[in-house]
């Protein structure tokens, strides 16, 4: 059964799946270790018992020894975590960055990092809603938040800044040394987020198309090494690293309520599987001839699918008139263009000028309309009755089409007036 | 009783060339 419509054919709203879209994304990073290799220490906690500093040889050329960006987003697995791991660098702050395009609009709950170095001291989220030319800033995380970002900390959300990233210093401790997590819920906390069918402000704060995170300090070192990566004086002395273990991005694909997947087209573009009659990468629009109410999203009382406009089967445009819906009491706005068939009128509903309605037809007919065939000499016109077809006769003539003399007339010789009383 | 229909033969156009049906 198809999730966007009910067994009786009625349309009912449809989301796709709730993914991690970072899955076997790639990921642009600023900087990965291992060209040329090099070695790093890092201090591994054991439980109750001193911590222990060991060092590693990052080396991109052997598979055994590389920590590339893939790792940020491949398969997860509790015995064999894969982590990236950036260059050494020797000065605090350092801004290292990791941007993920998802290539599509997606609606997001949570942006979440899985730390195999220690966490950093300060971080920032980016989104961008349109594949990277703009950004803006998602959230925050320092001990520092005035003076690294200029924001206060933990400042209050309400119904008026519920669009603003705030900056907090939790999960910024240095503990855990390894595993530690960042994971920004995009709706936490956002008085809006319990109505969020009705709240086009949090619709668009979840809108993204591309994050990205920039580690801007990491924890300074405490020996014996400590911080990113701890003093190590068998390399370059003091030197810090980062390393994720796992980047994940929790949302489902932006299709408005009007599709339950998205999917590949030819090009490889990942789009909507639209239905409701609308189209766009995300729905976001209605289908030709689909106009006869404004496009809207879909919600949880109402699907909004797309409706056809009513042209009686003579037009195969049509286009929306706010006035017009506004003046039906919100029902239809739809306007036919270039009726055919010699019909004419909003949806094409009635018989255009020197034609009638032939009514042994219904109105949906190719030729519900029939020409008026007004007598050349008879008729005083050529535009007859559109119910009736009856033409304008002359004085003394008679007939549908005015063809002939009415009782008591005959004809004259007179194209003026072709019937004349009998003396 | 039906009418004859007009005749357009029996019409004198002289005078009225430009309301002539083609």
């Amino acid at each position: 059964p198809d999730p966007c419509y009910e067994e009786n054919g009625t349309a009912r709203r449809c989301i796709p799946e709730f993914i991690n879209a970072a899955f076997g994304k790639e990921v642009q990073v600023s900087s990965t270790c291992g060209r040329p290799a090099s070695r790093s220490c890092s201090i591994t906690e054991r439980e109750e018992r001193p911590a222990v500093r060991s060092c590693q040889v990052c080396d991109a050329s052997d598979p055994r020894r590389a920590h590339p960006a893939s790792y940020l987003t491949d398969l997860n697995s509790a015995h064999n975590l894969t982590c990236w791991q950036s260059e050494n660098f020797h000065h605090s702050p350092h801004n290292v960055t990791l941007t993920l395009s998802l290539g599509k609009k997606f609606e997001i709950t949570y942006v979440s990092l899985q730390f195999c170095s220690p966490r950093p001291e300060s971080l920032a989220i980016y989104k961008s809603m349109d594949y990277g030319r703009n950004w803006t800033p998602y959230q925050f995380y320092s001990s520092q938040c005035r003076k690294m970002y200029n924001r206060p900390n933990k400042a209050a959300i309400t119904k008026q800044n519920e669009q603003e990233a705030l900056c907090t210093d939790g999960h910024t401790d240095l503990y855990p040394l390894s595993g530690g997590l960042i994971a920004f819920s995009t709706l936490d906390g956002r008085p809006s987020g319990k109505d969020f069918d009705n709240s086009p402000v949090l619709q668009d704060w979840v809108t993204v198309t591309d994050i990205r995170v920039v580690f801007s300090r990491p924890h300074f070192p405490r020996e014996p090494g400590g911080g990113g990566g701890g003093k190590d004086e068998d390399t370059a002395a003091g030197s810090y690293f980062y390393a994720v273990g796992e980047f994940q991005v929790g949302g489902r694909c932006k299709c408005n309520g009007h599709a339950a997947r998205c999917m590949k087209e030819k090009e490889g573009k990942l789009v909507c599987d639209c239905k409701h009659n609308t189209e766009g990468p995300e729905c976001d629009r209605c289908k030709p001839f689909h106009y006869d109410r404004p496009w809207q999203r879909a919600s949880n009382r109402e699907t909004n699918e797309c409706l056809a406009c009513n042209c009686n089967l003579h037009a195969r445009r049509c286009r929306f008139n706010m006035e017009l819906y506004k003046l039906s009491g919100r029902k239809s706005g739809g306007v036919c263009l270039n009726c055919r068939h010699n019909t004419a009128g909003r949806h094409c509903h009635y018989c255009k000028e020197g034609f009638y309605r032939d009514l042994t037809k219904a109105i949906t007919h190719r030729k519900a309309c029939k020409a008026c065939d007004c007598h050349p000499v008879g008729a005083a016109g050529k535009t007859c009755n559109q119910t009736t077809g009856q033409c304008p006769c002359k004085d003394g003539v008679t007939g549908i089409t005015c063809n002939r003399c009415a009782k008591g007339y005959q004809q004259s010789r007179s194209p003026v007036a072709p019937c004349i009383k009998i003396p | 009783d039906v009418m004859p229909t007009l005749d357009m033969a029996l019409f004198d156009w002289t005078d009225y060339e430009d309301l002539k049906p083609a």
